[in-house]
């Protein structure tokens, strides 16, 4: 779920 | 981070900094849409307001800050230093009618009821219609430069291939994110038409003209 707010694309 | 992706980002900066360079070395922004360059600031500047908070990798804030900075430098060209070349009286569109909606929509639809994430939501949504006045305002005049159309196909090919990372990562590594999806999927669809008339006629030595 943690990578959903972790906006790791530009 | 997939090929798609990496290439996405490349196709984007390329975008950038070919409109940067056709306006330096043109020392005109005849013909650009002034109302999408702001559009595009918010969008960069909301989004990207994690650099304070987030650390991804230098990648990523690498390519953050020439975004960021590009696109301010972008506008400031066109409002600022090459302010008489440009074409206001051309560029009509009612920026209202896309920020209004967008900040509405990211209000409603997020992932998190937060500042930080509600201003992200919003950029991407806004992001996704920020280049109609743009896309008007060739309407407008039927014509764009031939270098204006290859801006407008780079733009186009980044958020394309942005859906085909989307696909590879649910795919390779169960990650999806609807909201991107959905207006990564809308901002595609409104270069289609662009696509099919670049493809038709620029890439055959033509300019860009609409028929009347």
């Amino acid at each position: 779920q943690d990578t959903i707010f972790t906006h790791d694309e530009l | 981070m997939n090929l798609f992706r990496f290439l996405g980002d490349l196709s984007h900066l390329l975008a950038i900094i070919l409109l940067l360079l056709k306006i330096w070395k043109s020392r005109s922004c005849a013909g650009i849409s002034g109302k999408s360059q702001v559009l595009f600031a918010v969008v960069f500047t909301a989004r990207y307001l994690d650099l304070f908070t987030n650390y991804i990798s230098l990648y990523n804030t690498c390519m953050k800050v020439v975004y960021i900075a590009c696109s301010f430098t972008t506008v400031w060209l066109i409002y600022s230093k090459f302010k008489a070349t440009y074409d206001g009286n051309h560029d009509t569109f009612r920026v209202e009618f896309l920020v209004v909606p967008t900040a509405i929509l990211a209000f409603l639809v997020n992932h998190d009821f937060t500042p930080l994430e509600i201003l992200w939501t919003f950029s991407i949504y806004l992001e996704s219609v920020a280049i109609l006045p743009q896309l008007f305002m060739v309407s407008k005049t039927g014509e764009a430069e031939t270098i204006t159309s290859h801006y407008l196909f780079a733009l186009g090919v980044y958020r394309t291939l942005y859906l085909f990372n989307w696909i590879w990562r649910y795919h390779f590594e169960g990650f999806f994110d609807l909201i991107a999806i959905v207006a990564g999927l809308v901002q595609t669809v409104l270069y289609c038409d662009f696509f099919y008339l670049y493809i038709t006629k620029v890439l055959k030595g033509k300019k860009l003209s609409l028929p009347a």
